[in-house]
């Protein structure tokens, strides 16, 4: 592992614009390039995602913490721990409010892991490995922007950032587009050689984790048949790492507030307002006293 | 105060004996675990151990190594191995024999299934307390998804998304379909 700082033989500082951006069907992905100087020495990577309103960031994980930070939006985020139970669970009366054509007693009604709300000036951790998704439940875009700490302990691998999809085709976001597109051709040529004519193959060509994995294996381990374990493989799907959610919003089970919370929670939010706008208004009259 | 403390530091932990094994799947097969939990001195190696049998067919679901390396090391019988990086790129197809090793990076997702023969083996792992994060089953990633989330994602009808969800109920190990009702290869 490289020892952190040890690329640091830096003659001048450089305020730094992304350097690679990527257009998915619900939002925008833009990176600076871990390879610059200034980021080896910090062993950091750093990326600023835009997701749409009813964007969908695909659930992934990667090789180093992150720490994440709402620059505006809000939405919802949900970090999948493993071996943690599923602590939110769907009622029987919420199961016939979500999906009315579901009723069958039979059904198996959702669970899954606790979900958390953020908006605006949140920071976010994320757990080297531990997968996470995040959805834009607003009107306006989200911008995130995430640090990687590709130098922590916690990654044993090399200082790289990389992300692991649990679905969809998505592109290296670190990676410049033209190296990508290039990439991809060659993987695909490797693929057909190996494998056949598309159509004829067990195998995907999508980039996320299960892609790389023969559909007999996953419908095995996910007791399905083949069919439904090979759109694991997310094969022909071109929305990238953002995805829009179709239709209405994404219905999770989470807790929402009543009708006092929710006033209560606004005369808060409007009080705080007024308190930072007088705190600024303070700042500019004593601003000559400022070191 | 050396004689006490260092000098008599429990080493040894057997992880071979069936009877103590940490995951147990009557058709599928056992897996046991020393990290510093079980054996404290693996807290100055920063280093764990996972040793397992998988029976005739069965499967260790796909998974990966949330925070070590794992290198395995092939005891007995053979397994069809794959591993796969962050590309969705396979970097590992192949059959896995006695005496030999794989290295299986961190974060890189891997499945093993024995052949006939069954398979068994020993992982060293890099961290303490190694942690393995399954992709499939009732402790899994997809599993902690919402419905929705998943059926999105993956452009599947919620029907779907439910049998990705909820149809295998086991955790780890799981028993394989026989091999003449899988597709060939």
């Amino acid at each position: 592992q490289q020892p952190r700082f040890g690329e640091c033989k830096l003659k001048r500082l450089v305020a730094l614009e992304p350097s690679n951006r990527i257009e998915a069907e619900a939002g925008v992905i833009e990176s600076w390039d871990p390879n610059n100087q200034q980021f080896q020495c910090a062993g950091v990577a750093v990326v600023r995602r835009t997701i749409e309103p009813n964007g969908l960031l695909l659930p992934q994980y990667s090789n180093a913490p992150q720490l994440l930070y709402i620059v505006k939006g809000r939405g919802i985020t949900g970090v999948l721990f493993p071996g943690c139970p599923e602590t939110f669970e769907e009622s029987q009366q919420g199961q016939s409010r979500i999906r009315p054509s579901l009723r069958s007693a039979s059904f198996q009604r959702d669970r899954h892991q606790k979900i958390r709300h953020f908006r605006e000036g949140d920071v976010i951790a994320f757990p080297a490995g531990v997968a996470h998704w995040c959805y834009n439940d607003g009107d306006t875009p989200v911008v995130a922007v995430a640090l990687m700490d590709t130098t922590n302990n916690a990654n044993q691998l090399d200082q790289n950032p990389r992300n692991f999809y649990l679905a969809g085709n998505p592109d290296d976001e670190f990676r410049p587009q033209g190296q990508q597109e290039y990439e991809q051709h060659r993987r695909q040529q490797q693929h057909q050689q190996r494998h056949g004519e598309p159509g004829q193959q067990q195998r995907g060509s999508g980039n996320n984790v299960f892609s790389g994995f023969d559909a007999d294996f996953l419908a095995d381990a996910f007791n399905v048949d083949t069919e439904t374990a090979r759109r694991l493989q997310s094969e022909n799907d071109h929305r990238r790492s953002i995805v829009r959610v179709e239709g209405r919003q994404l219905q999770v089970i989470r807790p929402r507030w009543s009708r006092e919370e929710q006033e209560r929670e606004e005369r808060k939010e409007r009080e705080r307002e007024r308190e930072s706008e007088s705190e600024r208004r303070q700042s500019r009259r004593g601003g000559r006293d400022d070191n | 105060g050396l004689e006490e403390t260092i000098c008599t530091l429990r080493l040894r932990e057997n992880i071979g004996d069936p009877s103590r094994a940490d995951i147990y799947t009557e058709e599928a097969g056992r897996i046991s675990t020393a990290n510093s939990h079980t054996l404290p001195v693996l807290r100055w190696l920063q280093l764990s151990a996972e040793r397992g049998a998988l029976y005739s067919d069965a499967l260790y679901v796909p998974h990966w190594n949330l925070n070590a390396h794992s290198v395995v090391y092939a005891l007995r019988g053979r397994a069809e191995v794959q591993v796969v990086d962050n590309f969705g790129q396979t970097v590992f197809d192949d059959e896995l024999r006695e005496g030999q090793l794989l290295t299986i990076p961190q974060n890189f997702a891997v499945v093993k299934r024995a052949r006939n023969e069954g398979f068994e083996w020993v992982s060293f792992k890099t961290n303490e307390n190694a942690m393995v994060s399954p992709l499939a089953g009732r402790t899994s990633a997809i599993r902690a998804l919402p419905e929705e989330v998943l059926a999105n994602a993956l452009q599947i009808p919620r029907e779907d998304a439910r049998r990705l969800k909820f149809n295998r109920q086991e955790s780890t190990l799981v028993r394989s379909r026989p091999s003449s009702s899988r597709s060939s290869r």
